[in-house]
Formats: C-alpha cells, sequence, structure tokens
C-alpha cells in the first residue's frame, strides 16, 4: 500500500534537497 | 517550459528497462532509434530542478537485470524517488504521493538554501555531509513537518553504475565490465 503521512522533516529529504539545490545552482 | 519556481515532478512508470542498456535480445542494443539518450536527458532534467518518481512495475521489472539498476538511477540522478509497484490499484496513490511530497519540499526550498549559505558562510570547512545532518538538524529543531509517502522501494546495490553513467553507452559499458 502507499501511504501519505505527515511527520518531521527526514534526514533523507533533506539530502535530496541539498543534492538539487546543488544541482541546480544554489547551495 | 515549466515556471523557474513550479514544483517539477515526472512520474516515469514502465515494466522494462530503456533500449541500449546490455540487456539480452535487445531489438536495439545501441539504444532507440530515435537517439535520445535517457541518461543525458535525465540529467539535464536534474539541471531544470526535475525530479523523476520512477514507478517500476513488478514482477515484469524482475525479468531483466538492469531494469532496477536503471529505474533507482533514474531517481537518483533527478533527486526523485524510485518505488515498486505491484498492483495498478496505488497508481494514483502514487502520482498524488509524489506530487504532494516534493510540493512540501520546494517549500522549504527558500528556507534550507538560508541554512547552507549561512554554514557556507561561517564554517566553510565543512563537508557535504556535515551540512545536510546540520541542516537537517536545524530543520527538524523548528519542528517542520513535511508530507511522506510510503512506499515499497525499489533499490539497487549496483545502481551507481548507471547512476554516475553521463551516457546510455558508458551506462551499458560500465554494466558490462562489472557483470
Amino acid at each position: 500500500p502507499v501511504i501519505l503521512e505527515e511527520s518531521a522533516i527526514s534526514f533523507e529529504q533533506v539530502q535530496r534537497m541539498y543534492k538539487k539545490g546543488k544541482v541546480t545552482g544554489w547551495a | 517550459p515549466w515556471r523557474e519556481s513550479a514544483t517539477k515532478v515526472c512520474i516515469l512508470i514502465a515494466d522494462a528497462p530503456p533500449h541500449g542498456l546490455g540487456e539480452s535480445n535487445d531489438g536495439f542494443p545501441n539504444g532507440a532509434p530515435t537517439g535520445i539518450d535517457p541518461i543525458e536527458v535525465l540529467d539535464q532534467m536534474s539541471m531544470k530542478g526535475i525530479c523523476v518518481y520512477s514507478v517500476g512495475c513488478l514482477p515484469a521489472l524482475s525479468a531483466y537485470r538492469h531494469a532496477t539498476k536503471f529505474f533507482v538511477a533514474a531517481a537518483e540522478k533527478t533527486n526523485g524517488q524510485a518505488v515498486a509497484l505491484g498492483s495498478a490499484d496505488s497508481l494514483a496513490d502514487v502520482i498524488m504521493g509524489g506530487a504532494i511530497e516534493e510540493t512540501d519540499l520546494n517549500g522549504l526550498m527558500d528556507e534550507m538554501c538560508t541554512e547552507v549559505r549561512s554554514l557556507h558562510a561561517t564554517e566553510p570547512q565543512l563537508g557535504e555531509e556535515e551540512v545536510t545532518k546540520r541542516v537537517w538538524k536545524t530543520l527538524s529543531y523548528r519542528g517542520l513537518k513535511t508530507r511522506q509517502m510510503r512506499s515499497a522501494k525499489l533499490s539497487s546495490s549496483h545502481a551507481n553504475l548507471v547512476c554516475t553513467a553521463r551516457s546510455l553507452g558508458a551506462a551499458r559499458d560500465a554494466l558490462k565490465l562489472h557483470a
């Protein structure tokens, strides 16, 4: 099953955001 | 032509890898006749901030040697996620879940950017891993919450062979060498 739930921001999410920011030019 | 500030998500749903990855009996062993290189396209998407949610249809995907590696790499290259789908019943949930999660993260990008730049300015010796940990701790301390999709993930210990390749040919060579 696929579940959507709200919880504290995860380390994995921050990693993805950081890498995205780096490749698109702001980090 | 998406707006610069838009949350950009692409859902890739398939039950087979692209042509030219080195699978047996591939009718187009050097890649699709269109000439489009999927690895190059993924890198271009990444630079535009488009993240790919790759949805691998099981069990069909398991019939290929390199399919899971490609799907995991597609997600990693673009900072998306790779999801295993066993039933079409969950497809709408994956599409909505991915879109909602990325929208939430996009809304936090400015805040994260500020934290990263602040750390770079005050402690320039920090490596990426440490910066990421510090930012995560800061955002967690503030009580930031996001909506997160929980689902079966695709995983492969050798996806990096595809992830680090700059072209389909390079990925094929790396996979062949590894085999």
